[in-house]
């Protein structure tokens, strides 16, 4: 493991964190959208199916199980507890998330590594990783103060897209054939998708003014 | 190419 894919995946860690803290510790989850969280959880149970039959490393097995587990508990929180869930800005997070859905599953049954239950529901999660941010992005441009820890969330989930890309340069130049053209293209467009909110983050961080996007 | 496809990333 390249230091680009472990630095991914700790800015990947720490955003999970931060969204935990602010749920779990703050109490609060303003700002975040349940569409996205709802995404993340169905993401990382399409992707990680071959946790109990293929094993890869211990660090493997425990980073997909955090993910798993944050994942979930997120959406629990947001959903069911009796604190957390009046802070959810229902009016605001719009987006119909499932119309993402089945399209990429649409997408994942047509482009795919290997026509097997596995490989197309493995697909189907790079898909819908690549989009899955769109409700959190819409919900930001709808929020008037959107809080330190909610922007560092965002901000770390863009870092972690970034650092993946680095590391898939240096391993097509270390790897003889690395070559994973669906994660390649879903990933930059994944990317790409973040680079309207990174601007404004750091004219921000910059200008030491709050962040606030254009609508 | 082997069976199954290694995605070692998370």
């Amino acid at each position: 493991m390249n230091a680009f894919r472990l630095a991914g995946d700790m800015t990947h860690l720490l955003s999970v964190v931060v969204l935990l803290l602010k749920i779990h510790t703050i109490k609060s989850c303003a700002g975040i959208s349940l569409k996205t969280q709802e995404l993340y959880a169905l993401v990382f149970a399409a992707r990680y199916l071959d946790l109990f039959i293929h094993f890869i490393s211990l660090y493997n097995t425990v980073m997909k199980l955090v993910f798993l587990a944050s994942s979930f508990s997120i959406v629990w929180y947001m959903r069911r507890h009796k604190i957390v869930r009046r802070t959810y800005d229902k009016d605001h997070d719009t987006f119909r998330h499932h119309f993402l859905v089945l399209p990429c599953l649409a997408l994942a049954l047509l482009i795919n590594e290997r026509f097997t239950f596995r490989e197309v529901m493995w697909a189907f999660s790079i898909y819908l990783e690549a989009v899955a941010i769109l409700p959190q992005l819409v919900l930001l441009q709808r929020t008037r103060n959107i809080d330190n820890l909610t922007g560092q969330y965002v901000f770390f989930l863009g870092a972690y897209r970034v650092l993946y890309i680095l590391n898939w340069i240096y391993r097509y130049f270390t790897e003889p054939h690395f070559v994973h053209w669906i994660s390649w293209v879903a990933g930059i467009v994944q990317t790409l998708l973040y680079a309207d909110f990174f601007y404004y983050y750091i004219m921000s961080w910059k200008n030491n003014v709050k962040l606030e996007l254009p609508a | 190419r082997s069976d199954t496809v290694e995605h070692d990333e998370l």
